[in-house]
C-alpha cells in the first residue's frame, strides 16, 4: 500500500465502541457505515468483539486515511505477519 | 514428548497431579498451523465427556470434518480471511483450507502440551520412549492462523476471539512478529482480552538470540518462554584421517557410510559461488564434491535444505559447522544424507585440518540417542534475550523450558525435513525453537489450573516463575551455550521451570485487570491507546502515582541512568505484594547478589508472617547504586524461604 497508493492492503480498525451514534441499533451496523463512508466496495474480513472492538477489512491507503478521521475511530492499523518460532 | 516428562520430574511425581476429574476439565487452545487428527497424541482412549463449559466446534475443510475431532481434539478451527485477503485464494493443492496440518508445527506444539500416552514413539528410533504431552489429561482445540504464506494478525486476532467463546482456560502461541509497542501488538492485544476472562496466555520468547533485545511477545500479561537443552543428545563424531575425532549431533537414519575414510572437501572450495561454503542452492561444483563429504557452514538457508543442496551435487555426506552466532549449540536434524553438525570450536579444527592436509579424508559415526548428558539444561543460543525493547523496566523472558530437541507428533503431509523432497512420513519429528519450550509451559499451566481451578493466570505464571531453578544439583549457575558462562536473568528470566515446586509455591505475586491497566498508565499510554487495547473507556487517575516498580511482578528490572547517577547513589525502592496460596508460616528474606559491586539491596520488613489462606502481606525492596559505566548489568536474587517454600525472583538492574 505504502508503494501503490490503490493497491489494497488489509487493516485492523478499533473503534470506540461506546461513542457509538444512537441512530444505530448495532455496533456492527456502525462499523458498516463508517466503512462505506470511505469505500464502496471494501468488505469487512472480521468482526471482532473480545480481542477489541472493531473489524478488519481491505482498504487502500487513502481510505484508510480517510476512516481514520471519522467520528469513533481510535487507530486503523496495517495488519502485521507473524511468524512461527 | 519423551524425555521431557522425566527432565521435568512428571514422572515421579505423578500423583501429585490431578489425573481426574479437573484435570481433564482444562482446554489447551492452540493458535499455529493446525492439527494432524490422526496422530496418536490424540487419541481419546481414557478420556470422559467432552467438559460442559466447552462451547467449541470441530470445523469442516478440505480433508477434515467434524469425525476427525474426538474427546481428546475437542475443536478444531481454521482462520483464512486474512490470509486469502492478502495473498489470494488458497491454493487447495498446496494447503489444507481447513484445521489440517500440512506442516507439522502445530501438531508438534499440541501434542507437546497436552499430547496423549504413547508408547514406543521415536523418530527413526531415536529418542525412543513413551511420548505423552505435558498435560495428558487436557483437551486439545486447535485454531489453524498460520498457513504457508505466514499468519496474518486479523486472522490472530479472529482466532484469539473464538477461542474466548469457545471457553478454552490456556492458549498456546509460538508464534510472534516485529517488536511493535503493545497496542499495535495483535497478539498483545488478543491475549490481554483473553487474561482478563482469566486464560493464561504463553508464547514463545522468540529465536532471534544470542543478541541482545531481541525478545517478542513481551508484554506482561503474556507468559514469555525461552529455551533450553535436555539432558538428551545424538552423538554423531566426525572421524578426520590424522586420527582426530569431534563430536557432533545428527538424526540421520538410512544407508550408512562405506566403511572407510572418504575424500573431505570445505564447500567453499568447491563453489564459484561467494558464499559458496553456506550451501546454498546451485552453488556447488558437481565435479568437486561427488564421491566426497562436503563441510559447510550454517547460515541463511536452511540446515536441512544445505544437507539436500549437497545430496543434489552427488556428496555422500556433510559436515555442518556453526558459526559464532550458534557457537557451541548442537541442534540435530534429520538429514537426508550421512550428516552431522558441530560447534564453532570443533568447526574451526576441523577447517584447518582441511587446509592443512593436501588429500583430507573423513567419515561420520553415528551413535544414536544418549541420555543423562551434563550440564542441562543450558540456555539454547537460538533462545531471544532480553532486556525487554518495549518496557526495560520489565525483566522478560519469564522463564525457559525445553525448546532444543524435541520429540512430539507431526503431519502425516510432510516429511521430517519439511523438505518437498523429503517423502518419509513419520508419527513424530524432533525439532528445535521457542516454538516447543512455549508449549511445554502451556500444557505445565493447564496442570497447574486443574490443580488450582481458583488462580489467576498471573498466580499461575508466578508459581512457575517463583519456583524456577537457576543452578543445577551441584550449585553451579546454569549455563548460556552462547557464551559457556553462567546465563542471567536477561537469558533465563526466573529459571528453568520446575512443575512439581511450581505446584505448591507457597506464595504467589498476583496481577489483577486494574493492575495491568496501571502498568498501562505508568507507560503514560493516552486514553486512546488504552481503549485499543483494553476496549474501554479508562483514564488514569490524575491524582495517583503510577509506577512501574510498584507493579507486582514477579522479578525486578531497575534501570538506572548512568549519566545521572554519576554525581553519586541513587536511592530506589520497589514494592511488592504476596499471597498466601499456602499454609501458614514465617517467611524471612534473603539477597544473593551474583556480580559487582555498585549496588547495596534491602528489604522492608524483612520478615512477613502468615496465617491466613489468601493472606497478602507487602514489602518495599531499596536499591541503593553507585555510579557505573552506562550498559554495565548487574544481576542479585531475592527469595522468601519458610524453610519449606522458597518464593524466588530475579533482579537485574542495568546502567544505561
Amino acid at each position: 500500500a505504502a508503494q501503490n497508493p490503490d493497491q489494497r492492503a488489509t487493516y485492523i480498525i478499533h473503534m470506540a465502541k461506546s461513542e457509538m451514534p444512537a441512530s444505530f441499533e448495532h455496533h456492527t451496523h456502525w462499523y458498516e457505515s463508517s466503512l462505506k463512508s470511505v469505500s464502496d466496495s471494501a468488505e469487512i474480513l472480521y468482526t471482532y468483539d473480545n480481542v477489541i472492538h472493531g473489524f478488519s477489512t481491505q482498504l487502500t491507503r487513502e481510505e484508510a486515511e480517510s476512516l481514520e478521521q471519522r467520528p469513533g475511530i481510535l487507530s486503523v492499523l496495517p495488519e502485521l505477519k507473524y511468524e512461527l518460532h | 514428548t519423551t524425555r521431557s516428562p522425566e527432565f521435568l520430574g512428571l514422572d515421579k511425581s505423578a500423583n501429585l497431579f490431578p489425573t481426574s476429574g479437573s484435570a481433564s476439565e482444562v482446554i489447551v487452545g492452540v493458535l499455529d498451523t493446525g492439527v494432524w487428527p490422526e496422530s496418536k497424541s490424540f487419541d481419546d482412549t481414557g478420556l470422559g465427556p467432552v467438559p460442559s463449559s466447552w462451547k467449541g466446534a470441530c470445523e469442516t475443510g478440505t480433508n477434515f470434518n467434524a469425525s476427525n475431532c474426538n474427546r481428546k481434539l475437542i475443536g478444531a478451527r481454521y482462520f483464512a480471511r486474512g490470509y486469502e485477503a492478502t495473498l489470494g485464494p488458497i491454493d487447495e493443492s498446496k494447503e489444507s483450507k481447513s484445521p489440517r496440518d500440512d506442516d507439522g508445527h502445530g501438531t508438534h506444539t499440541a501434542s507437546t502440551a497436552a499430547g496423549s500416552v504413547v508408547e514406543g514413539a521415536s523418530l527413526f528410533g531415536y529418542a525412543a520412549g513413551t511420548a505423552r504431552g505435558m498435560a495428558t489429561r487436557a483437551r486439545v482445540a486447535a485454531y489453524k492462523v498460520c498457513w504457508v504464506g505466514g499468519c496474518f494478525s486479523s486472522d490472530i486476532l479472529a482466532a484469539i476471539e473464538q477461542a474466548i467463546d469457545d471457553n478454552v482456560n490456556v492458549l498456546s502461541m509460538s508464534l510472534g512478529g516485529g517488536t511493535s509497542d503493545y497496542y499495535k501488538d495483535s497478539v498483545a492485544i488478543g491475549a490481554f482480552a483473553a487474561m482478563e476472562k482469566g486464560i493464561l496466555v504463553s508464547c514463545s520468547a522468540g529465536n532471534a538470540g544470542p543478541s541482545s533485545y531481541s525478545l517478542s511477545n513481551v508484554a506482561p500479561w503474556i507468559t514469555t518462554v525461552g529455551a533450553g537443552t535436555l539432558d538428551r543428545d545424538f552423538p554423531a563424531f566426525v572421524s578426520l584421517g590424522n586420527g582426530q575425532n569431534y563430536s557432533g549431533v545428527s538424526l540421520y537414519k538410512g544407508d550408512g557410510l562405506p566403511g572407510k575414510l572418504l575424500p573431505f572437501v570445505y564447500a567453499g572450495n568447491a563453489s564459484n559461488a561467494t558464499n559458496g561454503n553456506l550451501c546454498m542452492m546451485d552453488t556447488l561444483i558437481p565435479e568437486k564434491v561427488a564421491g566426497k563429504i562436503v563441510m559447510c557452514d550454517r547460515g541463511v538457508n536452511a540446515r536441512v535444505q544445505k544437507g539436500a543442496v549437497v545430496k543434489a551435487a552427488g556428496g555422500l555426506g556433510m559436515v555442518l559447522a556453526n558459526t559464532e552466532s550458534n557457537g557451541e549449540e548442537l541442534v540435530a536434524d534429520a538429514h537426508l544424507l550421512p550428516a552431522t553438525a558441530v560447534g564453532q570450536k570443533f568447526g574451526d579444527a576441523i577447517k584447518s585440518y582441511l587446509v592443512s592436509d593436501p588429500k583430507p579424508t573423513v567419515t561420520i559415526l553415528f551413535e544414536g540417542t544418549k541420555v543423562g548428558v551434563e550440564p542441562s539444561p543450558v540456555v539454547a543460543a537460538f533462545s531471544s534475550r532480553g532486556p525487554n525493547s518495549i518496557t526495560p523496566e520489565l525483566l522478560k523472558p519469564d522463564m525457559i523450558a525445553p525448546g532444543v530437541n524435541i520429540l512430539a507428533g507431526w503431519s502425516g503431509a510432510v516429511g521430517p525435513t519439511g523438505l518437498a523432497t523429503d517423502s518419509r512420513r513419520v508419527g513424530f519429528n524432533i525439532i528445535s525453537g521457542t516454538s516447543m519450550s512455549c508449549p511445554h509451559v502451556s500444557g505445565l499451566a493447564a496442570l497447574l489450573k486443574a490443580a488450582h481451578p481458583e488462580w489467576s493466570p498471573a498466580a499461575i505464571r508466578s508459581a512457575l516463575m517463583t519456583t524456577a531453578y537457576v543452578s543445577y544439583k551441584n550449585g553451579q549457575k546454569l549455563q548460556d551455550i552462547a557464551t559457556g558462562k553462567a546465563s542471567t536473568p536477561f537469558d533465563h528470566g526466573a529459571g528453568h521451570v520446575n512443575p512439581v515446586s511450581a505446584l505448591n509455591p507457597g506464595l504467589v505475586y498476583d496481577l489483577t485487570v486494574d493492575d495491568y491497566l496501571g502498568f498501562l498508565c505508568a507507560l503514560n499510554y493516552t486514553a486512546s491507546q488504552i481503549n485499543s487495547l483494553a476496549r474501554r473507556k479508562f483514564t488514569c487517575d490524575a491524582s495517583k502515582r503510577y509506577s512501574l516498580a510498584d507493579f507486582n511482578y514477579p522479578s525486578f528490572a531497575v534501570n538506572i541512568d548512568a549519566a545521572q547517577s554519576s554525581s553519586g547513589s541513587s536511592v530506589l525502592k520497589y514494592s511488592r505484594t504476596l499471597t498466601n496460596v499456602g499454609p501458614p508460616g514465617t517467611y524471612k528474606v534473603s539477597i544473593t547478589s551474583s556480580t559487582g559491586p555498585g549496588v547495596k539491596i534491602s528489604v522492608e520488613p524483612a520478615t512477613l508472617s502468615f496465617t491466613q489462606a489468601n493472606e497478602k502481606k507487602s514489602y518495599t525492596v531499596t536499591f541503593t547504586v553507585s555510579s557505573m559505566p552506562s550498559n554495565t548489568n548487574s544481576f542479585a536474587r531475592l527469595e522468601w524461604s519458610d524453610g519449606k517454600y522458597i518464593v524466588g525472583s530475579p533482579i537485574a538492574i542495568s546502567w544505561n
